[in-house]
């Protein structure tokens, strides 16, 4: 019950939070129990569901520094719960670093209400900084999204390396859960190079659900929606539909 | 002599590296003398203009530890020198937190070679980490990228905020040197829309130049070259001398 999934890569601009928002709505649309968390203090997976978090509301930050518990900050949405980010969680960084555990406190803190969910899914910001430590500390595994572009593939040895640190000192059971190949674009040579270059790194820890590069896809969040409720019949939607579908399978397998 | 500028986003994914790399080689095509110091421990600016720091060699990382001079990193690649990064230097965000003066690291380091140049082109992490408030503080002026989509939008007030607390508290001088809209798409509604939105907000401040979605602009890092070397008649290239023109045209009158 209750498996904690990351969804972490350093490199800026890969589809983290495209993946984290619209895989938790289609694995809620899939009658899955899913808690979203957003560890972003660019807060984008909580707008992407319509959430903001006001000045007074609770958010991950006050969670992470022991002002609140999970359960008072998490909200409801319909197709999943969320626990939003909001800017001020970028003083969690300094503010942790001298404390004792530092990076357990996501760990700790999702202790008293992971069991109520199926998957609980993180979004990371673009950094290995303590916030992705928090983050791969308390995943069971991490699913990597990797935007068909050469930069993306440069940062990967830096993440398979900071994901070994992790399992080292921090999390022996941490697993890749699965390598997702984002902003495909089959007009593209570039596109297909950086697959075949990845699916001979990952094997089969590559998705065969590849995502599409789809404007529906950018054009939800300004809607403060996941893809399925914006756009359903979009190439967007019915790709993460089917990720969501592989994402379930695996499970029995991994 | 010697304007430093910074590249910054804490956006992921909106184009600082590729604007930094190709600013500077079209500046560099415009005879003017230009160091490209590389921030970022991904240093995909570094493999931008094809260079590598091996192990043994000196990186970002010792010039801001004060293990090396800027002088003993900088490599010449022909249309501008480079300072190159290395992953090494996540540590420095580690390391430097507890020292005097951390955030004057890279102003002093570059106090020496800054004559030199008439442009120092910095490009940052995605993240308002120490690193990024090094760049900030040892600047005369933030380029700001904005990637014509809708969570680029939603990260500007935090950018402004860190602008804004850094001129109050480190960098009294710091200006905003410009803001760029890049991989416009004209077919897409979204593009315009963000356009709009980011010209009403900064009005004058946004360039006339604006930056196409093309790929030749993500094809050349593959082959260690800025997109004027490796196509210079493409719309990428095209946009990215316009721009250099365009911003040597505005030092008269900030
Ligand atoms: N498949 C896709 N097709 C088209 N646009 C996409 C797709 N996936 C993501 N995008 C858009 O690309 C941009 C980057 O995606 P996103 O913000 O999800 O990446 P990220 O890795 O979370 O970024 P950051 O590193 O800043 O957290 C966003 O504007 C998003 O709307
Ligand atoms: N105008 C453009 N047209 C097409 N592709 C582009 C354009 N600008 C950048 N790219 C590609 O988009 C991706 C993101 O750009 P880039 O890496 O420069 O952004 P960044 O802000 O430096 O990212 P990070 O936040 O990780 O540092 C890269 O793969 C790059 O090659
Ligand atoms: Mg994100
Ligand atoms: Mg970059």
């Amino acid at each position: 019950m209750g498996k904690i999934v990351a969804i972490a890569n350093q490199k800026g601009g890969v589809g983290k939070t495209t993946t984290a928002v619209n895989l938790s709505a289609s694995l809620g649309a899939a009658e899955k129990r899913v808690l979203l968390v957003d560890m972003d203090p660019q807060a984008n997976a909580s707008s992407g569901f319509g959430v903001r978090v006001e000045d007074g509301e609770k958010s991950i930050y006050e969670v992470l520094i022991d002002e609140a518990d999970a359960a008072e900050a998490i909200r409801e949405t319909g197709l999943a719960d969320i626990l939003p980010s909001h800017p001020r969680v970028i003083g969690a960084e300094i503010e942790l670093v001298s404390q004792i555990a530092r990076e357990m406190k996501l760990k700790n803190a999702l202790s008293g209400v992971v069991k109520q969910y199926d998957f609980v899914i993180v979004d990371c910001p673009p950094s290995l900084g303590l916030l992705t430590l928090n983050t791969l500390t308390a995943a069971d595994s991490v699913l990597i999204p990797i935007q068909c572009e050469y930069y993306a593939l440069e940062g990967l040895s830096q993440l398979l390396g900071t994901i070994r640190m992790v399992q080292k000192h921090l999390n022996l059971d941490l697993r890749i859960e699965g390598v997702l190949l984002t902003m495909f674009d089959k007009r593209l040579n570039l596109s297909s190079q950086v697959a075949d270059e990845a699916i001979s790194y990952f094997g089969e820890k590559v998705y065969d659900t590849i995502i599409p590069r789809n404007v529906r896809l950018s054009e939800c969040p300004s809607f403060g929606q996941p893809v399925i409720l914006y756009d359903v019949q979009s190439a967007g939607s019915r790709s993460y539909m089917k990720l969501a579908k592989e994402f379930i399978e695996k499970q029995d397998s991994i």
